[in-house]
């Protein structure tokens, strides 16, 4: 259970950041904690419900984590207004 | 929805796409 522990514990910390507005540490955590879940589903026995779960939460991150992209990248492009 | 029904394939080429600049 330590690689499902490992992906709980950096779904949470993305959260986290994403509530601080660290955009870009939050896309690096949701990013890795779905590689984690991605890994359980693959590898760690789970029954079927369990798996479908673990999906749909990978579905979520997944979401945010792009829309957080998207920003960055506007951000970016975006020159600074001039004072 | 599509959370519902997402698939392993769907969430590798998602990381993928996410992974890419």
């Amino acid at each position: 259970n330590n690689n499902l522990q490992k992906a709980i514990d950096l779904a949470s910390k993305a959260a986290q950041e994403d509530k601080a507005k660290n955009y870009e540490e939050a896309l690096r955590l949701y990013q890795h904690a779905v590689q984690y879940f991605l890994h359980v589903i693959k590898y760690e026995a789970q029954g079927d419900k369990a798996k479908q779960s673990i999906r749909a939460k990978c579905a979520e991150y997944l979401d945010r984590a792009e829309k957080l992209k998207e920003y960055l990248k506007k951000k970016e492009t975006t020159p600074a207004k001039p004072v | 929805t599509k959370a519902d029904t997402i698939s392993d394939e769907d969430i590798e080429r998602q990381l993928k796409a996410l992974g890419m600049d």
